[in-house]
């Protein structure tokens, strides 16, 4: 359990 | 011309103190309705949110919207130059490089005057939506550093659970383990001292414990702390500052493999 996404993926780049 | 006088120079202090040691860089975004900062850590698992409402500000004049890029190391060393209850005001012209700070003791007997060179910061925005989050817990700041320090005497990361119960938080490691359990309060004499959890879904999610640390970093900003936490999505831990702002971290969560 070490995986952390980058926050890219979660929120829009506008 | 932006012009911006902030009356409690400290709070510009913490705020620096707060972010240092996750951004390197910052763009501050002035507007007429205020200044804010978005901001990433290198491995853009975190981002910064600080927003600064105009009125916290006495003047406050921006002709132009404009961005003005600092090294924090620069902002660091400027701002300890000011004395904890001087007044700081910021001021740049348009069409120069440099940005500029103006420190005035109570009595109006010492001003400093400090000059920065602005960089330009190649800094990605994103959009972060209104979110419906599954548990919203107000705590005070002091309590949330508590908690984020001893659990990282155990291991790497915190699990965070929300129920009816409360939230519980919780770490394990080659040690041992340990869990650290919430409710919300009955009474208290204090408002800042109420713990107040809003449950909508029971939610549960697991973080690393090294980037809350530097979150709380921010603690004396404010004597309360919001966590909003929604399942698969990033943790908001909100500090507020005085009645015109904030200062946001946004965090993802870890995930199985």
């Amino acid at each position: 359990k070490n995986l952390q996404k980058p926050l890219l993926l979660y929120y829009d780049d506008p | 011309m932006f012009e911006a006088r902030l009356i409690q120079g400290s709070v510009l202090k913490k705020m620096i103190d707060a972010i240092k040691d996750i951004v390197t860089d910052i763009n501050l975004d002035c507007s007429s309705t205020g200044i804010s900062v978005q901001a990433m850590d290198s491995g853009h698992v975190c981002l910064v949110l600080i927003e600064l409402g105009s009125d916290g500000f006495e003047p406050y004049r921006c002709d132009r919207n404009i961005t003005l890029g600092l090294g924090l190391k620069a902002l660091s060393v400027v701002v300890r130059c000011a004395n904890n209850d001087d007044s700081i005001t910021i001021k740049a012209q348009e069409g120069t490089d440099n940005i500029n700070f103006v420190f005035e003791s109570p009595n109006g007997e010492k001003t400093s005057q400090f000059e920065i060179k602005l960089m330009d910061i190649d800094s990605e925005h994103l959009g972060i939506p209104d979110t419906e989050y599954d548990s919203v817990v107000k705590m005070p700041s002091h309590e949330f550093q508590r908690i984020c320090r001893d659990m990282s005497q155990l291991g790497d990361s915190i699990v965070v659970a929300c129920t009816k119960d409360g939230i519980q938080f919780s770490a394990s490691g080659d040690m041992g383990s340990g869990k650290i359990n919430l409710r919300q309060s009955s009474l208290v004499d204090k408002e800042e001292d109420q713990i107040n959890i809003e449950l909508n879904d029971p939610v549960h999610l697991t973080f690393a414990l090294r980037y809350l640390n530097y979150f709380t970093k921010a603690t004396p900003l404010s004597p309360t702390v919001t966590l909003s936490l929604k399942a698969e999505s990033p943790l908001c831990v909100t500090y507020p500052i005085g009645d015109f702002g904030s200062m946001k971290f946004f965090l993802a969560p870890k995930i199985d493999d």
